[in-house]
């Protein structure tokens, strides 16, 4: 889901 | 990581680039905005927190030292290079920048992804990072000579977000559980700001005359 999603942007 | 992502770095970086170039090598920052750079400073800050706990590639780490490093030395070339900040547009630079610091706070603390510390300091970077142009853009209006550099830098810096949009329709169809509302969200707004922008450097850059914003 969203919350868990890996923030691999900068 | 799609091509779009790439672009939209790649022309984030060329931004920082270019206004490090006018800064070291012409030794000057008329133009630009120490308000907005110091919002960047503080976005960067807030959100590269995870740096050394979350390790997510060697592109990753590297991208966000750079842009780590390279709004702090912009801050401190503004600041305290004695030559640099002679050619400080002060007197124009007016936007109050700490006024929009604490909103964003209070944003990030209601709107996040997760109520924990990180999470809290990501989405208010998200939110603040929206808005850290409009200082350079009020600038921007006020200047009478806006010099090549100058309107590149803010150039590149719009089209980065132009491009993280065309990333994010990308990764939403490839990628069915990549969704991240609050940086799409802000993402739009902040593009959006730029419009007027782009409207007329596309304009000036079309009838080859120098970039000018009505007030």
């Amino acid at each position: 889901g969203a919350a868990d999603g890996v923030k691999d942007e900068l | 990581m799609n091509l779009f992502r790439l672009a939209g770095d790649m022309t984030h970086l060329v931004s920082v680039v270019v206004l490090l170039l006018k800064i070291h090598t012409i030794k000057s920052c008329a133009g630009v905005s120490l308000k907005t750079q110091e919002l960047y400073a503080l976005v960067f800050a807030a959100r590269y927190l995870d740096l050394f706990v979350h390790f997510v590639s060697l592109y990753n780490t590297v991208m966000k030292l750079v842009f780590l490093a390279s709004s702090f030395t912009i801050v401190w070339y503004m600041r305290r290079h004695k030559i640099v900040r002679r050619t400080y547009d002060k007197e124009h630079d007016t936007f109050r920048h700490h006024f929009i610091v604490l909103p964003c706070l209070v944003l990030g603390l209601l709107l996040n992804e997760k109520f924990t510390f990180r999470e809290v300091m990501w989405a208010f970077s998200i939110y603040l990072e929206a808005v850290a142009i409009l200082p350079q853009l009020v600038l921007l209006q006020r200047t009478r000579n806006i010099d090549n550099l100058t309107a590149q830098y803010v150039f590149f810096l719009g089209a980065y977000r132009v491009l993280y949009i065309f990333n994010w329709i990308y990764r939403y169809f490839t990628e069915p559980h990549f969704v991240h509302w609050i940086s799409w969200i802000a993402g739009i707004v902040q593009t959006l700001l730029y419009g007027d922008f782009f409207y007329y450097y596309i304009l000036s850059w079309k009838n080859n005359v120098k970039l000018e914003l009505p007030a």
